[in-house]
């Protein structure tokens, strides 16, 4: 009996299991899970809703934004991602169980400022590091 | 998150927060804000909001920051010395020493620092006193001076110490800047004590001047002209929070 051909063992490959087309620039920002990619949101901090405005002159509040969306594709072209991240993200996609995706985190920050007055009717103008999220991406 | 007025996706419960809990989330962004608490303003906020002196000039200040807010903006003259903090003191007793026309007259002016922050590092202060055009022909220079009391005696004139000096002309005016910074040093070390300035006027060929008949305006002026105290911070060791 002629004996069968031995099947060629498919060679483990670390292709993607899925197809990779990365959402480029022009696609819309939802990535191919559905999910939207990592991003910078609207995020509006009020002194009006915290009642604080018998104290504070100014502002009445302000746009602290705040980062979400997948780092599925760190590769894609419109989100920046840390050479870690991308790292992190392609070992994911190998070992999911193993290792978790890169998560969507402000890159740059910057500063607020705020007047009030004190308890002795002072009036008090402090710069406050870090509170203002200028840019997202994957880390 | 969301838009303007983020709505909570139907059919999801709207978190409504009890009185509690909203006092505990208003005492955790007063934490990230580095606040101490919610200070309640002694005078009424009507009464508060006048347009006063002080916060009028940090007002503008608040404006010159918040244009330096974006750490890569901002034109260097424009950033406030890197300043993370500026305090205007308005609590001052004011007392002047021109009866009897004993010479030298002088003001003195006391403000309450048990206000300042702990850990902050002065990098300038100064002292804004608005000047009206005088009401008598004085001679046309003169000669402010200020000088810190660095201790009071009982029985002759306080110890002084000397802090800035300028120059005007008797018709000027505008606030005049006197800068203080020098006096910085001893606040941090007496922090419970309050700070002594005197302020005195001379002409040229040195005969001493009633400050008020020079023009200089004391707190008996209307709000917007009362002389105030500016002191400019910044954060020595930045505000880590303790993890909780």
């Amino acid at each position: 009996a002629v004996r069968p051909l031995k099947r060629r063992q498919p060679k483990r490959t670390n292709e993607l299991p899925h197809p990779n087309r990365l959402p480029g620039i022009f696609d819309d920002i939802h990535g191919a899970s559905g999910r939207q990619v990592c991003r910078r949101h609207e995020l509006y901090v009020s002194f009006q809703d915290l009642g604080w405005l018998d104290w504070v002159i100014a502002p009445q509040g302000y746009s602290a934004y705040y980062c979400e969306g997948e780092c599925s594709f760190p590769l894609d072209s419109c989100m920046n991602a840390t050479n870690h991240a991308i790292l992190q993200s392609l070992v994911h996609l190998m070992k999911p169980d193993l290792v978790p995706k890169a998560c969507c985190a402000p890159t740059k920050l910057s500063a607020t400022s705020v007047l009030y007055y004190d308890s002795s009717n002072n009036v008090i103008l402090r710069k406050h590091r870090n509170m203002v999220v200028k840019a997202c991406g994957c880390h | 998150g969301g838009g303007p007025d983020p709505r909570p996706p139907p059919g999801c419960p709207s978190l409504r927060l009890g009185a509690r809990e909203r006092r505990d989330m208003q005492r955790e962004i007063l934490a990230v804000f580095g606040l101490p608490g919610r200070p309640r303003p002694r005078a009424p906020p009507a009464a508060a909001r006048l347009p006063a002196s002080a916060p009028l000039f940090m007002l503008d200040l608040y404006h010159a920051m918040a244009g330096d807010d974006d750490e890569d903006g901002g034109s260097p003259e424009r950033r406030l010395g890197r300043a993370d903090l500026v305090m205007s003191f308005v609590n001052m007793v004011e007392r002047d020493h021109t009866l009897g026309h004993q010479e030298p007259c002088w003001k003195e002016f006391r403000f309450d620092l048990t206000q300042i922050p702990a850990g902050e590092r002065v990098t300038a202060a100064e002292f804004r006193i608005y000047k009206a055009p005088s009401t008598r022909p004085l001679n046309r220079t003169l000669r402010v001076s200020m000088f810190e009391v660095v201790q009071e005696r009982s029985n002759r004139e306080s110890d002084l110490f000397f802090l800035d000096l300028q120059t005007l002309r008797a018709g000027d005016e505008g606030w005049l800047v006197l800068d203080v910074t020098a006096a910085s040093d001893r606040w941090l070390l007496s922090r419970n004590k309050d700070l002594g300035l005197h302020l005195y006027v001379e002409t040229e060929d040195g005969h001493s001047v009633d400050p008020d008949l020079a023009g200089l305006l004391g707190q008996r002026a209307p709000r917007s002209r009362q002389p105030f105290l500016v002191t400019f911070f910044r954060a020595s060791a930045s505000p880590v929070r303790a993890p909780r």
